[in-house]
């Protein structure tokens, strides 16, 4: 593919397009996993890349696309496998991580919202779930994890845009990722999720505003708020940093708390690009911007749970 | 002529009201928060309006426009692009 490919948004199809031909074009270092599939039974793809063959070795995993209509997070999605497969061994950070690390990739958590917003309501947020006793439809698969699962910041009415689902993981998607991160837990050690907009940092917890057990260490000079100083200081931009509750509001259910919960201490959700001007409506020149300044922050904190 | 984003900060409880009435009742989009819920006084809002909406309502509160060509900026991001190398 030409760099232009990654400066530009993409149809679903595209994008499963794109990932069987990375598989395709990189054997030895790309494979294709299918992790479940969505509620208008699409599939979920994660792409795992992994350097050295022999015993497994510690992981990450990143997802993006959780909510339809933030397409700037598949873009980031791409734009990292891209920056994995074309700089090892040509970018200290990357080869490093790669050295280290196997990485795990979902491009798109939620391909039925992702294709409705380029074929319908570019607006929508949620899942495309119908919900069996109302008319409305989708669940906030960021509300659909069991961590303090329909508190305060969720809504039990499938109309809403926080609506939280029946159950915890009753959506196919969040139940796929859950599934898949219970069974690798013990390698998985860092774990990010990638939203916009808003350009935060942000760390469990958000289902409450009491402070995760290593809050000191996360929000640390050598975590967030080291990952923040390096956007502003490469790409003079500011991005906030802290507990999701505290920095912005309440919002239980979340994926990054219930990893955390899980026993994965290095948990993160980014907000990328930009501050409100453009939101989900990000013009595709911004898109090498949000993903360098994303890929820094993600650098800059992998690089430091290597070395814990 | 053009859907249009607008970020509106509500200085009184009746103005928070009014905000959750607009993005809930008509055919709107709320940016930020993720909910009406979380409306409250001095929270910047940012809420997406299409068109032919735009033309049906007033809100008696200040606003800004953050973005007055929504409609073509969606569109410059769904071109079909037949170059495309790939």
């Amino acid at each position: 593919s030409s760099a232009s490919y990654y400066e530009k948004y993409h149809s679903l199809n595209d994008i499963y397009f794109w990932i069987n031909q990375t598989q395709q074009d990189n054997p030895n270092i790309v494979k294709v996993i299918l992790i479940g599939s969505s509620s208008e039974k699409r599939p979920l793809y994660v792409l795992k890349l992994s350097r050295n063959k022999g015993p497994e070795k510690k992981a990450m995993w990143i997802d993006c696309g959780i909510h339809a209509r933030e397409w700037i997070s598949p873009a980031f999605c791409l734009w990292f496998v891209r920056h994995s497969l074309s700089f090892y061994g040509q970018n200290q950070d990357i080869t490093h991580i790669l050295d280290n690390l196997d990485v795990y990739i979902l491009p798109v958590m939620n391909p039925d919202g992702y294709e409705y917003t380029w074929t319908t309501n570019r607006m929508w947020r949620k899942n495309r779930s119908v919900s069996k006793s109302d008319n409305c439809i989708g669940a906030d698969l960021n509300r659909n994890f069991d961590a303090n699962w329909c508190t305060e910041g969720a809504s039990d009415d499938p109309c809403s845009e926080i609506y939280c689902g029946a159950f915890p993981e009753s959506e196919p998607e969040s139940q796929s990722v859950a599934h898949f991160l219970r069974s690798h837990k013990d390698s998985v050690k860092l774990y990010f999720s990638i939203h916009s907009y808003s350009q935060m940092l942000l760390f469990p917890y958000s289902c409450t505003l009491d402070e995760a057990e290593n809050h000191n260490e996360l929000v640390s000079l050598d975590m967030a708020q080291e990952a923040a100083q390096k956007i502003r200081r490469y790409y003079r931009n500011i991005y906030k940093y802290g507990a999701g509750g505290k920095t912005i509001y309440l919002a239980p259910g979340g994926s990054d708390d219930w990893v955390y919960n899980l026993g994965i201490k290095y948990s993160f959700t980014f907000e990328l690009q930009d501050r409100g001007r453009y939101g989900f409506l990000l013009p595709p020149s911004h898109i090498t911007q949000a993903c360098n300044e994303a890929l820094t922050a993600l650098k800059t904190i992998a690089r430091k749970v290597i070395e814990k | 002529n053009s859907d249009q984003v607008l970020s509106i900060t509500p200085k009184t409880q009746e103005h928070v009201d009014i905000l959750k009435n607009v993005s809930t009742q008509y055919e709107t989009s709320l940016w930020q928060p993720d909910s009406p819920q979380y409306i409250q006084e001095e929270m910047e809002v940012h809420l997406y309006v299409p068109a032919r909406t735009l033309n049906t309502f007033s809100v008696h509160v200040c606003f800004r426009v953050l973005l007055a060509n929504a409609k073509e900026l969606i569109e410059m991001q769904t071109k079909n692009e037949t170059t495309d190398p790939r």
